[in-house]
């Protein structure tokens, strides 16, 4: 079962003068991030549980959290997946998808059924000698109603090629 | 590339196809342009003088000198292009590089920089910043916002409130930054939305600048009894990574642009992932 108030408690624990900016030694910063994270995981069990039930589905739900350096083993491994976008806002958003991936093409199709025009771009921003090991990154323009949901099919098309990186200009 | 950029529906970006960096965005919706140079810097980190034994530490900025070193003076560059996204790959140096780009339909442009682990071999501190320079005459005028609502003017070496001698030129005219950041003349604004708190100033008339990341040698002696000096996950120093959405907008036009876009930086749509074809979920 998932529950918000783990997040809430570690959210009221960051109140503190130390935490707002900074000013802690850098093991209580690692525990205010410990207790952070453990609230985020929390509530994905919580999130995970509402789209299972709008859903009425049983079907496991996985969320990426290292998205920004470009690493989620689910992406880079899996040959035919959903990507369901929540917009918090009072307004329609257009949000540029980009996820870790092994292929070198993707048929991506919108809620509707019809076909979304993406690429997939070789060499993704990972850190230097991060994790992570997908050759791509498969990039499309998604977009969710006003605190609606939408929903991406992603089917790949074709195996990973050998990427020829380009490399980058000397100097 | 004789004439390097990138391009949407809305903005053309150009850069300096001998150093890499970004020195023109022109609004083709209204038609003006602006000459804007963005590097990244680094402040000296003070670690006392025998004038002030005050270092720069967790509780306090202090660089000890107001100019800051750029990171480089030349950056590598690599122009990727397609239907979906224009970018420019910049690698200022082994710890330090950023992706500048336009994807249609977005009026700003988006920079992702990647800053860490700062090199700290050299026995000094670094505060590491990202500073626009543009011709605007600003008067020393700058505005940076509270919480994401109210937005203050701020006026270098000068507090409303209080007849202020100024004391640290450069740290004294760093205020917080919670989403926004701008500079403006009669005309033209220039926006910067941060994706997390950030400190920020205006120094030098026509500039803006936000500070992204430090790494410091000393304590600065106000209780926490420790440098500012995060490992990170490898224990080599911290890394990150963050966002700056540039807007350029007539200052009648700006707010409409910078608001809707400070509430997506903050609230961003968030996405989970399903195996097959996924739920079937019913919209609320």
């Amino acid at each position: 079962s998932g529950d918000s108030s783990v997040l809430r408690e570690a959210v009221a624990v960051a109140q503190h003068h130390d935490a707002v900016s900074g000013t802690e030694r850098q093991h209580v910063a690692n525990d205010y991030a410990r207790q952070l994270a453990k609230g985020w995981d929390s509530c994905q069990v919580l999130v995970a549980n509402a789209l299972s039930l709008l859903g009425g589905t049983k079907d496991p739900l996985v969320f990426c959290n290292a998205l920004n350096i470009s690493v989620c083993p689910f992406s880079e491994t899996t040959a035919h997946f959903s990507v369901i976008l929540y917009n918090p806002l009072a307004w329609g958003v257009t949000w540029p998808v980009r996820l870790p991936v092994s292929g070198t093409s993707y048929a991506v199709s919108d809620p509707q059924g019809q076909a979304v025009a993406s690429q997939v771009s070789p060499d993704p921003p990972r850190l230097r000698g991060g994790a992570g090991g997908a050759p791509g990154e498969l990039l499309f323009q998604a977009w969710a109603p006003p605190l609606g949901f939408s929903t991406f099919e992603v089917k790949q098309l074709s195996p990973g090629d050998p990427w020829e990186l380009p490399k980058w200009p000397s100097g | 590339d004789p004439e390097p950029q990138i391009q949407n529906e809305y903005l053309r970006v150009l850069f300096d196809p001998t150093t890499g960096h970004l020195c023109e965005i022109q609004n083709l919706v209204k038609g003006f342009s602006l000459p804007v140079f963005q590097s990244f810097y680094w402040y000296n980190a003070s670690a006392g003088d025998p004038l002030n034994p005050q270092a720069s530490g967790a509780y306090i900025f202090r660089p000890n000198t107001s100019t800051p070193f750029p990171v480089a003076k030349r950056v590598a560059t690599r122009l990727l292009k397609s239907a979906l996204v224009q970018e420019l790959h910049q690698n200022f140096s082994a710890w330090c590089s950023q992706v500048l780009r336009l994807r249609p339909g977005q009026p700003y442009l988006e920079l992702e920089w990647t800053v860490g682990p700062i090199p700290v071999s050299d026995g000094l501190g670094k505060e590491i910043i990202s500073r626009f320079e543009t011709p605007l005459r600003t008067a020393g005028r700058f505005y940076t916002d509270s919480n994401g609502r109210q937005v203050l003017e701020r006026r270098r070496d000068y507090r409303p409130t209080w007849n202020l001698s100024q004391s640290e030129p450069v740290a004294g005219n760093y205020y917080p930054v919670n989403t926004r950041i701008f500079i403006k003349d009669q005309k033209v604004q220039l926006t910067v939305l941060t994706d997390r708190s950030q400190g920020g100033s205006s120094i030098l008339d026509g500039s803006l600048e936000l500070m992204v990341h430090r790494r410091l040698l000393n304590d600065d002696n106000r209780g926490v009894g420790e440098p500012l000096d995060e490992p990170g996950d490898d224990g080599r120093g911290l890394v990150v990574r963050g966002r700056h959405l540039v807007l350029l907008d007539t200052v009648a036009a700006a707010a409409d642009q910078h608001r809707p876009r400070a509430q997506e930086m903050v609230t961003p749509p968030y996405v989970v992932l399903a195996p097959g074809p996924g739920p079937q979920l019913r919209q609320g």
